[in-house]
């Protein structure tokens, strides 16, 4: 957060709804909380909102304070953070601006979350064994009763599951009805390629990780006198001198060949490696070179631009450039290097999805966008437990304030962080008009830096300075999120008591579709191999200025043809409803294919722009 | 007659709260009494939700699980999965 906000441009002083602010809180759900870390400090706070109705059961050795507002446990004795995780995420999303953090001297600046002066309620599900279902849903019913704003949940399953039969859909879905907006991280199994986003429901933001313009690069230096560049954070520095390399394979004593090649735990004999930088396959052979007590360590990954904290000098290189380091080492008879202590560089190429970041289309609605938008969650340096080791290798005995990491559980705090300010400008609003704020202002991302395009980042990157001021939005009214139940063919009894009224399905619900949903974003699956026509329904609410008209905008796709009616809207007033049609026809498509474009309602100032998504999955 | 070591945690969604006078533990209690055949469940009852959704966590067996998923009321019974910081 020392530098993801600025890379927004929201940077220290737009303008803020101070006293607003003070009465927001957000509530986190995740690993516990370090009360005593200064992005808590209740100094200058006020006590708690009158509306907060939760208390402070931290248990053992945990106080609240006017900052930290509440904190539950649940399975534990301590709502206290060992994991540094729950730490990380609250204070990026509301806590206080400390100036001066570093990592070590890297990625110095103020850490700030989105909302410094709004409070924290901190609900610990977790623990290093994970985070169990029934304890998940006990903190949303808990959250929800004690009258938070907003819900940020860093915390997903291995894949997405049915509404009824997922806690945070659940969870969410009445936060929703009592209007608190819930965010959830996408998912970090963005390698397993295309449907492997986890959080699915409609009335949740789910929030993808992408790049920001300050990247982590490691250097080492052969005896050659060739560099080669990669990735870690590393905050050790060997002071130019150049010690002797050996390969993990012909470090071991006791392991197979595979085994040893990737440095396994227990692999890697200490005697052989003592003093030298030893090679390894893979980029969890760290933790072994650290045991064995290796003086460093060159580890293999296919994950670019993402740096991870390493517990001792090392760093991953890219499978080509790891091969010309073994192929130096193979080569010559004393083979020595340097790891140089890490250095951040401008990325020009940001905001870019990262690759572990979880892709769509939707496995459980292939009609609603997911994941809805991206934000930064790639070496985010924020709050950290004192109790963890910043690398999560437990012989790394290193502790600190500030750490340095990456995951979609970074980037869905800073969306947490914006929709609460945005919040703080327009507190009656609904949380799906939140959503449709943050949605449809979003930054476009750039598709070619970004193959998978709406699949990796939704919308685009969050946008926090225009997210305030979106000109329309897609609301949804009370009874849509049962509607939408309907449409995805929950039973009258089912619905009933999930509403908890006499709420009933339309007569003709089955005619009602997913797309029709008053959703941000448009999205049909079509099947393979014939051309197709496919409507869209939407309605939205002027929000911007009383008088004003919009023309629709269409970005071009020579495959998509795309009609709007009508192609202007016109306002007399605030709150103002129109509805409009989008029709789009295209040819066949092949399987697992899909095809995007956008449509932006602009009125000269706001431009209110939804992605248009068709695709073939299945 | 489930051995207990079978028994996992089961999460039972039962919506939103209802309106009116509504006992929520007690409810929940006489579920499980149903489901088991016997008056004393407090040992099989974990959790109770009951502030701003309905539901319960429960150790059942799977056909313990089966017969509460069939009972009225009951939206879903799922069992506790581990989830992941992420």
């Amino acid at each position: 957060t020392t530098r993801s906000w600025d890379f927004m441009g929201f940077n220290e002083t737009v303008k803020r709804n101070l006293t607003v602010e003070s009465d927001v809180i957000v509530g986190v759900i995740d690993s516990g909380i370090w009360p005593e870390s200064e992005s808590f400090s209740d100094e200058g706070f006020g006590p708690p909102p009158k509306k907060w109705k939760g208390s402070c059961k931290g248990g053992q050795n945990f106080t609240c304070n006017n900052k930290l507002v509440g904190a539950q446990v649940y399975g534990q004795d301590s709502a206290r953070d060992t994991e540094g995780h729950g730490t990380h995420t609250a204070s990026t999303a509301a806590g206080n601006n400390v100036e001066d953090v570093s990592f070590f001297g890297l990625a110095k600046g103020t850490a700030r979350g989105g909302v410094p002066s709004a409070r924290i309620a901190a609900y610990k599900v977790c623990s290093e064994e994970g985070c169990a279902s029934a304890d998940i849903l006990a903190a949303f019913d808990d959250a929800i009763a004690d009258g938070v704003d907003l819900i940020t949940i860093s915390i997903g399953a291995d894949s997405s599951s049915e509404f009824y039969q997922d806690p945070i859909a659940i969870g969410a879905f009445h936060a929703a009805e009592k209007g608190i907006l819930v965010m959830q991280s996408a998912g970090n199994s963005g390698t397993s390629g295309p449907q492997s986003v986890i959080s699915v429901a409609p009335w949740k933001l789910t929030v993808a990780a992408s790049t920001m313009d300050r990247l982590f690069i490691d250097k080492v230096v052969l005896g050659n006198g060739e560099t080669l560049t990669g990735f870690s954070i590393n905050s050790f520095s060997l002071n130019r001198t150049k010690f002797p390399l050996v390969y993990g394979l012909q470090a071991t004593s006791d392991c197979d060949e595979t085994s040893a090649r990737i440095c396994e735990i227990g692999c890697l004999n200490s005697s052989l490696v003592k003093n030298k930088i030893v090679l390894c396959d893979e980029f969890g052979g760290q933790e072994e070179a650290h045991v064995a007590g290796a003086l460093g360590s060159i580890l293999q990954t296919s994950i670019d631009n993402v740096s991870f904290v390493v517990p001792l000098p090392a760093l991953a290189l890219s499978i080509d450039n790891y091969d010309s380091v073994k192929s130096y080492l193979s080569s010559n008879e004393q083979p020595e290097a340097e790891i140089l202590k890490s250095e951040t560089i401008e990325d020009s190429a940001a905001p870019v999805v990262a690759s572990f970041s979880s892709r769509g289309p939707n496995l459980i609605v292939p009609e609603i966008l997911k994941p809805d938008i991206s934000a930064p969650g790639v070496d985010i340096l924020a709050a950290y437990s004192p109790a963890a080791s910043p690398s999560s290798i437990a012989t790394d005995e290193r502790r600190v304030k500030y750490n340095i990491i990456s995951g979609t559980s970074m980037s869905c705090p800073h969306v947490a962080g914006v929709a609460a300010y945005v919040k703080t400008f327009h507190p009656d609003w609904s949380p799906s008009a939140i959503k449709s704020a943050l949605m449809t202002t979003a930054f476009p991302m750039d598709p070619s830096n970004n193959p998978d395009g709406e699949f990796a980042y939704g919308s685009g990157h969050v946008n926090p300075v225009k997210a305030i001021n979106p000109g329309l939005v897609y609301d949804t009214v009370k009874g849509d999120n049962i509607r939408f139940l309907c449409s995805i063919g929950y039973g009258e009894g089912t619905i009933r008591q999930i509403s908890g009224d006499n709420s009933s399905c339309p007569e003709n619900s089955e005619n009602l579709l997913p797309r029709d949903f008053n959703y941000p974003s448009l999205t049909a699956a079509v099947p393979a191999g014939d051309s197709f026509t496919v409507n869209f329904h939407r309605t939205v609410t002027n929000v911007g200025v009383a008088r004003s008209t919009y023309n629709v905008e269409l970005s071009s796709n020579s495959k998509l043809d795309v009609k709007v009616t009508p192609e202007v809207l016109s306002f007399k007033s605030l709150k103002e409803k129109k509805s409009y049609n989008v029709t789009v026809t295209g040819q066949a498509l092949g399987n697992s294919s899909m095809l995007s474009t956008s449509l932006v309602w602009s009125d000269g100032t706001h431009s209110v722009r939804s992605p248009i998504v068709i695709h073939t999955y299945e | 007659g489930a051995v207990e070591e079978d028994r996992k945690v089961y999460i039972a969604y039962l919506g939103s709260l209802p309106g009116g006078e509504y006992f929520p533990s007690s409810h929940h209690s006489s579920m499980l009494q149903a489901v088991f055949k016997q008056s004393s469940v407090a040992n099989y009852l974990i959790r109770s939700y009951s502030r701003s959704f309905n539901g319960f966590a429960a150790k059942l067996s799977d056909e313990e699980a089966k017969k509460l998923a069939s009972m009225k009321g009951v939206v879903s019974v799922f069992p506790s999965k581990v989830y992941y910081l992420q």
